[in-house]
């Protein structure tokens, strides 16, 4: 029961991630980028918020979601890459 | 920073580097723990109105006004919503949420990077001169994206993106990750669209020396930085009772030891603990070391930690001896009490004594600071070693440049050690990495930006590396600290950086953004992982022969696969494009080579330009021969019209 509750925590367990989209292929019933980048992300979560919207370095945005939610996001139309965020030092 | 200036050139050369309006205009953006703007080196004196393109703000938060800006440090953004999704809210008793730095790295890279002049700065007297950015007349815009938990990429993304809207010409990032293909690596990705907005991105190349393949940020459009060290020193000797001396470094200020030899103990003779030599948090005992100078091995824990690990046990003073991970390579530290730091060998013999006499005694003797120290530079043990583990055929590092023992801007809520017992403060201090040498990169792209506006950051880059020195002025190799022998391409990249010279370069390399595009085609890349890192519906034409080798770098790597190598010798052709930003030249072609195993040969032998931005192709061909996997090689192209000199290196790598 302990693995399982542990298994159940792990895969509801949220983490950071950086969606990059292909913006040139937003549909055209979207005003703006980011409300289609909204409603992509609604598709996958009803609770997951973004935590920054990228215009210039890439076209995404980044939010936390578990990482069913990080696949099921992955397969929607638009969407290039879910990729996990990484953690970097001072050198 | 101090002496820097004077070590790579500045100095009497002001002529070079006219003191142009476009050259107080240029924006240098860092990408750090935030700023102190108290700092003399961010002092506004003197410099014109905020550039009118400077889209930036100055961003309120605690112990941060808006109004603290000025003229210099132009803006100030913090980015913590990833960092606080993850770890929690920040607890703004322990740091900033705002730009104000409270560790000290981000007021010493950005002050390295485009400080002004301040005379009299110096750490405790030691390193004391007029310290100075390398582009002093230079804005500075400060992104904070590193928190006390570390820097995240969602942060440092945003800190990107805002840095490019804001319109800066230079990004300095001192900071890295573990490696991962370009389209995984945030710093690269952001990289990437920086460079195309024609900002040139300049990075830290990491502190994993001196192994091979430790590399960071290597991706061909960010400029990747390795450290040297200077021509100065901060010697403090350590005097046996045996009448022997061993030279060590220091930046020790305080009381000093009493005039006479003290007794001495070995630290793995004073602890209970397995690792009782490393002088680990509570791990010294204190009737052992007490009234007494303990020497520590080093490793584990921070150098200046076990300094007061020393301290609290009741111990007098510390030698910290290097072992096999570090050899010789000596990193002076602001220690809390009388220390010194010594090379393996003199830590070696030390111990030696140490444990070999029945009552050893000591005292450290505190030089204070000496310049003219030869030979200089050489290449830091720890600065970060080729090859490139993500892509071969790109030679990396790109240069080194200062970065070690470099005196700069520091934060006032923090102490020199950044430990929390260090209660001193202030304004300048002393530290080493490949972090120091970036920003140094990053102020001299910036002179050259403003020298060369319509220069693209792959020709700032170019002339950076085709410039740099492999020598020195007596004409031996640069030498590696980690080896005492000459350095190698994997350790020095282009060579060390001569900004004197890159101002005036005759000819660069030059690379646009399909040169980029043509580069991840090349690597195989789908569609899928171009898209992401290029922003754009872009799909490599099947049609088409993408190459890294004809990538036009100012650097070659032959990488030969030593199972595939045909009997006899195998040739390998690369092409490279030459655009003249000078005045009209013919310039010839000399090569070299170290070993009869790698032939090169170069076709034309001579290329003359008539006209600015006139451009000519030349193919390189490598001859080679069979060799045991794992052999390295190096030579050099390099075409000179005898006024002017543009150098390559050429690494070979039989696989």
């Amino acid at each position: 029961a302990a693995l399982e509750n542990s298994r159940t925590l792990n895969q509801n367990k949220r983490t950071t991630y950086i969606v990059h989209m292909a913006k040139f292929r937003m549909p055209a019933t979207f005003q703006h980028h980011s409300h289609w980048y909204d409603s992509s992300l609604k598709s996958v979560s009803g609770s997951a918020e973004m935590l920054y919207t990228y215009d210039n370095a890439i076209h995404g945005f980044s939010t936390r979601l578990t990482p069913e939610e990080a696949r099921l996001l992955e397969s929607q139309p638009g969407i290039l890459s879910v990729m996990p965020e990484l953690k970097y030092e001072l050198h | 920073t101090t002496r820097t200036p004077q070590f790579l050139g500045l100095y009497g050369n002001a002529d070079m580097f006219p003191d142009s309006a476009s050259k107080s205009d240029v924006i240098i953006g860092v990408l750090d723990t935030g700023v102190w703007p108290e700092s003399k080196s961010f002092d506004d004196t003197g410099l014109g109105p905020v550039p009118s393109n400077w889209k930036g703000a100055c961003e309120a938060g605690t112990n941060f006004s808006s109004s603290i800006c000025n003229r210099k440090l132009i803006g100030a953004r913090y980015f913590s919503r990833g960092y606080e999704a993850t770890l929690g809210p920040i607890d703004e008793s322990k740091e900033s949420k705002s730009p104000r730095d409270d560790d000290g790295h981000g007021t010493h890279t950005a002050s390295t990077a485009g400080g002004s002049i301040v005379e009299g700065a110096s750490l405790f007297g030691y390193a004391n001169g007029t310290a100075r950015g390398m582009a002093p007349r230079a804005r500075v815009a400060v992104y904070k994206v590193c928190w006390i938990g570390g820097c995240f990429s969602s942060d440092i993304l945003a800190a990107i993106d805002k840095a490019i809207e804001d319109n800066v010409n230079v990004l300095s990032m001192s900071l890295g990750g573990s490696i991962s293909d370009y389209y995984r690596d945030s710093v690269a990705i952001g990289a990437f669209a920086a460079m195309e907005k024609g900002i040139l991105v300049s990075c830290s190349a990491g502190n994993a020396g001196p192994s091979s393949f430790s590399l960071s940020n290597v991706a061909p459009w960010i400029t990747t930085v390795g450290a040297g060290t200077l021509d100065r020193d901060f010697p403090a000797f350590v005097s046996l009772g045996n009448g022997q001396n061993y030279s060590g470094v220091s930046l020790f200020k305080g009381n000093p030891l009493p005039g006479k030899l003290l007794p001495f103990v070995y630290a793995g003779n004073a602890s209970n603990a397995t690792n009782g030599n490393l002088c680990m948090t509570g791990t010294l005992i204190p009737e052992k070391v007490s009234g007494k100078i303990v020497l520590c091995d080093r490793g584990m824990s921070a150098r200046v930690l076990k300094g007061a690990v020393v301290k609290e046990a009741g111990g007098l003073g510390m030698v910290l001896a290097n072992t096999q991970a570090n050899g010789e390579e000596l990193v002076a530290d602001a220690h809390l009490l009388p220390a010194t730091a010594v090379g393996q060998k003199s830590g070696d013999a030390i111990k030696k004594y140490l444990l070999s006499d029945a009552n050893p005694t000591v005292t450290i003797l505190f030089e204070g600071t000496k310049v003219g120290i030869e030979p200089s530079p050489v290449v830091a043990a720890f600065s970060s070693r080729g090859p490139n583990s993500i892509t071969p055929e790109i030679l990396k590092p790109d240069m080194i440049a200062p970065g070690v023992n470099i005196l700069a801007g520091w934060s006032g809520s923090v102490g020199p050690t950044g430990l929390a017992v260090d209660t001193r403060r202030v304004g300048f201090n002393i530290i080493s990495g490949t972090s120091m040498s970036c920003p140094h990169v990053s102020g001299l792209a910036a002179l050259l930006k403003a020298a060369h506006p319509d220069w693209s950051p792959a020709a700032i880059k170019s002339a950076l590396m085709t410039t740099a020195y492999v020598q020195y002025k007596g004409g031996e190799k640069l030498q590696d600290v980690a080896t005492g022998k000459a350095s190698t391409p994997f350790d020095h990249g282009a060579g060390h950086v001569d900004p004197v010279s890159a101002l005036n370069p005759g000819l660069v390399y030059d690379l646009t953004i399909d040169d980029y595009l043509g580069f991840l085609c090349a690597l195989n890349y789908t569609e899928s992982e171009i898209k992401s890192v290029a922003r754009r519906n872009f799909a490599c034409d099947a049609s088409k022969k993408y190459s890294l080798t004809d990538f036009n770098y100012p650097s070659f790597a032959v990488n030969i696969d030593t199972t595939q190598l045909a009997s006899g010798s195998t040739v390998f052709k690369y092409t490279r494009t030459l655009t003249n930003v000078g005045s009209p030249g013919t310039y010839k072609v000399s090569i070299s080579s170290q070993s009869p195993a790698a032939k090169i040969s170069v076709e034309p032998a001579v290329l003359s330009f008539t006209q600015m931005y006139e451009k000519k192709t030349y193919t390189a061909t490598f001859t080679v021969s069979s060799m045991a996997a794992g052999t390295n090689s190096f030579g050099r192209i390099e075409w000179s019209d005898e006024k002017r000199a543009v150098g390559s290196p050429v690494a070979f790598s039989w696989n």
